[in-house]
């Protein structure tokens, strides 16, 4: 047995130009996310339950691309997704097509704790939420300033953008774009949000 | 998308992914976040939470992949992460991290970076976004 261990993540395909004072604001809330996990796991608690803790930390916090902050669909709208899974048994539960669930994760949690089954979607995933009296939120609540201005500018381009947070307009914009000759997925990379 | 891998101090996996998945998707999209074994997979030997192209890490399977290398080929955590980021996933680009039953920390990514964080019992503790 080598003792405890964590990693936390909050999205990859970083802008290469992205501003100092960005990044560091990641690092402080992947920092913060950690010593959270650090405590926990000093405190005896189970495995899954930290990393529920910690992910329902990271989408409350509107810096990433989850629960507060998430990437919004082509109406403007946000839908979320979450997924868990216990290994020892290898017991998991997800959930899909999210819009008012506060903290996905822990519906997640719920589907494998309480449900016979793996993975709930949709309406059924939101009608299960309120049997199960989790916190609900108006949609509004998850959509930040920034995000509707990065869907203006994935609308303008005519693509899809991968969840970059953390870009501010002038870094994920066309101009940026232009200046910045590395791809993915045959678009520009700044025109994508680091998942 | 977020996520969190966690080894406990009885060995016990754990992995946890919670995402909104991309700007300007179609609505009733659905990515490898919430799909078993693509985005998320823990079992006895190891946990494993995935970012990125979503499409491509469905197809690639990749967190159960991790697992399957090790289990299969006998690799060890960060040979088998250098392994699946470096041959499962095409042109698709992506990143995960994972930790092993045994207190390990690995992460892997093809994209120019990847935010993330991964501490241990015996003090190690790292922050980064780069490579």
């Amino acid at each position: 047995m080598g003792g405890w261990a964590i990693a936390v993540h909050g999205g990859a395909g970083v802008d290469p130009i992205l501003p100092n004072e960005r990044q560091e604001e990641a690092k402080r809330l992947l920092t913060r996310c950690l010593d959270i996990g650090i405590s926990a796991l000093r405190s005896n608690l189970s495995a899954i339950d930290v990393v529920e803790l910690v992910v329902r930390e990271l989408e409350t916090d509107p810096l990433f691309n989850s629960g507060r902050g998430s990437a919004l669909t082509e109406k403007g709208t946000v839908e979320m997704e979450a997924s868990i899974m216990d290994g020892p048994k290898r017991r998991c539960g997800a959930v899909s097509g999210l819009t008012t669930v506060k903290n996905p994760i822990s519906l997640a949690r719920l589907v494998m704790d309480k449900t016979p089954h793996s993975y709930l979607g949709f309406a059924g995933a939101e009608e299960f939420a309120r049997k199960q009296g989790v916190e609900l939120v108006d949609n509004e609540y998850f959509i930040t300033e920034d995000n509707v201005g990065m869907l203006k500018l994935a609308k303008e381009a005519n693509s899809i953008l991968f969840d970059y947070r953390i870009p501010t307009l002038t870094t994920c914009g066309g101009s940026a774009a232009m200046e910045n000759q590395l791809q993915m997925n045959g678009l520009p990379i700044s025109l994508y949000a680091p998942e | 998308t977020v996520g969190c891998v966690v080894v406990d101090k009885q060995g016990h996996c754990a992995a946890a992914t919670s995402t909104g998945g991309l700007m300007n998707k179609m609505t009733g999209r659905i990515g490898d976040s919430p799909l078993i074994g693509s985005g998320t997979y823990a079992c006895d030997l190891v946990a494993v939470s995935c970012t990125g192209e979503g499409e491509a890490i469905i197809r690639s399977t990749l967190a159960r992949e991790v697992a399957a290398v090790m289990e299969y080929k006998g690799l060890n955590l960060h040979e088998a992460v250098d392994y699946v980021i470096k041959t499962r996933l095409d042109e698709g680009k992506a990143g995960l991290i994972a930790v092993s039953k045994n207190g390990e920390v690995a992460c892997g990514f093809n994209t120019t970076g990847m935010f993330r964080g991964c501490a241990t019992e015996d003090g190690f503790l790292e922050v980064g976004v780069w490579e």
